[in-house]
């Protein structure tokens, strides 16, 4: 109906509805399934592409730990400014008269689900570990990226669980596939709430990446971009320089896979509320980490590799 | 559906690596159920933990004992919690 709330929490139900109505008002955007989840939930990514075969691609994703709900909030508002600023902004216009883009707004949606009807606090998946009575798997601990080393933990209980062995969650299986598949991606960026930071790889390892200073240069002119427009403080760095050491991360698997621009985001925590971000930050949220999405954006664009 | 009354999440602000070291042992403390959403690695990264009620005197006095500062982040989740539900059913209520 084009009444969708984007400054509002949504179930999945609601979410999965707001993905058909964009594919039903915008030609070039395609709803996709990749795979399903533990629970048998479908994962659907949102392709936006305006022609041609296998053209090469950035990919975006959102709540892959599902409490931190203002992911999967600022993914879909990030879905339709995409959708609507297509031909209008030049910007854009040009990235997707020359790039596809694919958008998983909700990498977790068993966690997501859970979420909504048991535990507000839950992070994980919700994959039944054999012999434990705990249950799910850190799926941000589960790439094959210096996989079970320091920086996860082997306790199943535990909320870094790495799983018990690498792509063992569908979840993280399905974007392996997927990207593998695909073959072209030349950028990914993996959305997660909160502490306000903008991270390249690696997690595992303090060996700096061979782009390190490329990389670099982009997240300060992303993060200046951010901060432009509400002034939130961004850092930006490694992920272990910066946080800590966490391997079997998303983005040092990409990396390592030959995706040069490899990002993931931490988005704001104004308010000091966490991921328990009140909604009328969602959409200031979205806004301003757009503007820094658009810089990474851009610049894989003019420097396709 | 699990509740949370009574949790606290503190903000933990560490000077030096020694009180590092001390989160991360307070980290392996399983029985007192922490959950940290932001985990102690270095001490310009401020750590954020939530702690269920039966353990929020302990972790105080453990932190208190070491001398290492923190502030109250959410004084009661389940009342930002309660409130977020609330937001979202007028939410809904208004797009019907």
């Amino acid at each position: 109906s084009g009444s969708f709330d984007f400054g509002a929490y949504h179930t999945l139900d609601d979410i999965n509805s707001e993905l058909d109505h964009l594919v039903s008002e915008y030609s070039f955007v395609e709803k996709i399934q990749i795979g399903e989840s533990y629970e048998k939930r479908p994962l659907y990514v949102l392709k936006f592409s305006t022609g041609g075969s296998n053209r090469p691609a950035i990919w975006l994703d959102a709540g892959i730990h599902s409490r931190e709900w203002v992911t999967q909030a600022s993914a879909l508002w990030i879905a339709n400014k995409i959708a609507s600023d297509y031909g209008t902004d030049a910007s854009i216009t040009s990235l997707l008269d020359k790039m596809d883009l694919f958008l998983l707004p909700v990498a977790n949606p068993d966690g997501f689900v859970y979420t909504h009807t048991s535990n507000r606090m839950w992070r994980k998946t919700r994959s039944k570990i054999p012999g434990s009575i705990c249950v799910g798997v850190d799926p941000n601990r589960n790439w094959d990226a210096g996989f079970g080393e320091a920086g996860a933990s082997g306790n199943s209980c535990s909320e870094t669980y790495h799983g018990p062995y690498p792509n063992s969650e569908p979840e993280v299986k399905s974007i392996v596939d997927f990207v593998k598949s695909h073959g072209n991606i030349k950028a990914f960026v993996s959305i997660h709430s909160y502490s306000q930071l903008l991270l390249y790889p690696y997690g595992y390892t303090e060996t700096p990446v061979p782009d390190q200073q490329e990389l670099h240069e982009v997240s300060a002119k992303a993060v200046a971009a951010l901060s432009s427009l509400y002034g939130t403080k961004y850092k930006y760095g490694s992920i272990i320089t910066t946080i800590y050491r966490a391997s079997g991360g998303t983005i040092d698997w990409t990396y390592n896979q030959g995706i040069k621009y490899s990002f993931t985001f931490e988005l704001r925590d104004t308010g000091r509320y966490g991921f328990l971000l009140p909604a009328k930050q969602i959409v200031p949220t979205a806004e301003e980490t757009w503007l820094a999405l658009k810089v990474i954006m851009e610049h894989t664009r003019d420097n396709m590799y | 559906l699990e509740t949370f009354v009574g949790h606290q999440v503190l903000r933990i602000k560490t000077k030096n690596e020694e009180e590092v070291k001390q989160l991360q042992l307070l980290e392996s403390l399983e029985h007192l159920e922490l959950d940290f959403w932001i985990n102690p690695s270095a001490t310009a990264v401020p750590v954020d933990v939530r702690i269920p009620a039966v353990s929020v005197q302990s972790v105080k006095a453990f932190l208190e004992s070491q001398g290492i500062e923190y502030s109250i982040l959410i004084e009661d989740l389940q009342d930002v919690l309660d409130k977020e539900k609330q937001d979202m059913a007028e939410s809904a209520q208004r797009q019907r």
